[in-house]
Formats: C-alpha cells, sequence, structure tokens
C-alpha cells in the first residue's frame, strides 16, 4: 500500500515542514 | 478524572486544528456574515469577474498550447483552469490534514500502511465537511476567504462541472444547521480520520481503541458546549452516512472528467488517492 501512495506516504513520513505537492 | 482527560483531548486537538487549518469556522462566517471591515471577498458570479478574481490571487496557471486555445474556446480554458486550480488547493488541503492526523494522540504509532489506508479513505470526507463553514445558500468562500463564488455561477458551468459542487451544498447548507464550532469540528474531524471500518486496514482494534476515545470527548463536548441542542451528538454521526455517499458520486464525477476532458489531468496526489477507491 505505501508503494501505491508514496506522496500520501511521504506526508506521513515527514516530521515538520510542509512537503511540495 | 476521566472526563478531564476527555477534555484536554478536546483542547489539544482543537489547538492543532487552529495550528493546521488557516481559514477557521470563526473567521469565515464573520466574512460571510459581513462582520469584518478588513475582508470583504471579491464575489465571482461570472465568467468575467472569474477571469478578473484569477488574475486577483494569481492563481496558477495551466499551461495550454497555443493551436490548443482556439480550438477549445476561451470559455472551456478557464473552466479547466481554474479547476486545476482548485486541485493545487485541495492537494494542499490533503497536507494540512494529514499533519492534523498525525496531530491525534497515537495516531503515528499505528501500522503505517494502516495510516496510509485511514488517510486515503478520510481525507475527502474531511475536506467536504471543513467546505461546509465556507458555504452559505448563496455561495462559498475560496482562497482561504479572499473570493466568494456564487452558487449560481457554479450551476451555470458546463457539464460535468456544474454538477461537482451542488451536492456539497445541499449537505452544507443542512451540516451548518447544526451549528458546530471549530472547536467540535476538531473532535469530528478526529473521528472521521480514525475510522475502523475502511477497507484493508490490517489492524482495527487500535484503531476503535482511538476512535472510542475522541467520540467520548466529543459527546461530552457537545454536551457542555452546546446544553439545550437535543441528540446533538446523535445528529452529528449520522451525518458521516451522508458523507459517504457524498465522496463516491464525488470520485465517480472525476472518472468522468477524466474520460471526456482532453486537458484534464489530476494532481499526482488526488490520483493517489482517489485510485481504487471505492
Amino acid at each position: 500500500l505505501k508503494e501505491k501512495h508514496k506522496i500520501l506516504h511521504r506526508l506521513l513520513q515527514n516530521s515538520s515542514s510542509p512537503v511540495d505537492l | 478524572p476521566e472526563s478531564a482527560d476527555l477534555r484536554a483531548l478536546a483542547r489539544q486537538l482543537y489547538e492543532s486544528y487552529l495550528k493546521y487549518f488557516p481559514l477557521t469556522k470563526a473567521k469565515a462566517r464573520a466574512i460571510l456574515s459581513g462582520k469584518t471591515s478588513d475582508n470583504t471577498p471579491f464575489v465571482i458570479h461570472d465568467m468575467k469577474s472569474l477571469l478578473e478574481g484569477e488574475q486577483m490571487i494569481n492563481c496558477r496557471q495551466m499551461p495550454m498550447q497555443e493551436h490548443r486555445r482556439s480550438d477549445m474556446g476561451i470559455m472551456h480554458e478557464v473552466e479547466l483552469r481554474f479547476f486545476h486550480s482548485c486541485q493545487s488547493r485541495s492537494a494542499e488541503a490533503v497536507s494540512e490534514v494529514t499533519e492534523f492526523a498525525k496531530s491525534i494522540p497515537g495516531f503515528v504509532n499505528l501500522d503505517l500502511n494502516d495510516q496510509v489506508t485511514l488517510l486515503k479513505y478520510g481525507v475527502i470526507e474531511v475536506l467536504i465537511i471543513m467546505m461546509a463553514p465556507l458555504m452559505n445558500k448563496d455561495g462559498t468562500l475560496i482562497s482561504y476567504g479572499q473570493i466568494f463564488m456564487t452558487r449560481e455561477f457554479l450551476k451555470s458551468l458546463r457539464k460535468p462541472f456544474c454538477e461537482m459542487m451542488e451536492p456539497k451544498f445541499e449537505f452544507s447548507v443542512k451540516f451548518n444547521m447544526l451549528e458546530l464550532d471549530d472547536s467540535d469540528m476538531a473532535l469530528f474531524l478526529a473521528v472521521i480520520i480514525l475510522s475502523g471500518d475502511r477497507p484493508g486496514l490490517l489492524n482495527v482494534k487500535p484503531i476503535e481503541d482511538l476512535q472510542e476515545t475522541v467520540l467520548h470527548s466529543l459527546e461530552l463536548q457537545l454536551k457542555m458546549n452546546h446544553p439545550d441542542s437535543l441528540q446533538l451528538f446523535a445528529k452529528v454521526l449520522q451525518k458521516m452516512t451522508d458523507l459517504r455517499q457524498l465522496v463516491t458520486d464525488h470520485v465517480q464525477l472525476i472518472q468522468l472528467l477524466k474520460e471526456t476532458e482532453v486537458d484534464w489531468c489530476l494532481h499526482p496526489l488526488l490520483q493517489e488517492i482517489m485510485r481504487d477507491l471505492y
């Protein structure tokens, strides 16, 4: 599931600053 | 002691709600009711004002090839560009909801696959709930409250764009009658995110345990914050059924757009969320 949802996964793992979308 | 813990949880979720969501219900209602003199929104009610509004907020423009410009006609291009900028804002909102979810005590300790599943299935429901305070029966605030777009204008767009927002207006007008405030909303959003019946969850029990605590907190919050509103807790929970239907219909419309609009491209994050959703 993580593999199919790379951006969501990245947002979840990102600790503080917003991810560049 | 137990109710003190539930109150602390309500306060904590309200604080993170204020931290991650820039336009609160309190602020939106002040703008909509004209109570703030410095925040009069620009009104979009036709194609001309849409173009003006677009320039005003300097929204990201969708690259268009010159030969298509003449084929499609300027109005079609404006509609697509507008919905493209809606997508960019939705993707930002998904990022804000993710940060809010991570602030729910215990959420980040759940299985990472389950965190992905909870967000995948919960985030559009959350975004629809968060749209409600921005709406009244006549239109909706967009672009962080800088713009008010009329419901009639959205209904006047060509198919299927005109069908996109009307169900959200119908839902929002009814939802707003419950008169939840931002502190109630914070708990309700957490309840939605922590739904243990999402397809494909690996470990349901810890999710249900977390949701139960937040539900107790919401029940207490509503009793204290709305002592005269009978059965408000039950009425709020009933909205979760309507939300699932709204999301199913929304995803179907997006699929239709993908098939019928040559220049339609879905934001990669929204693609991820909507792929194999329902």
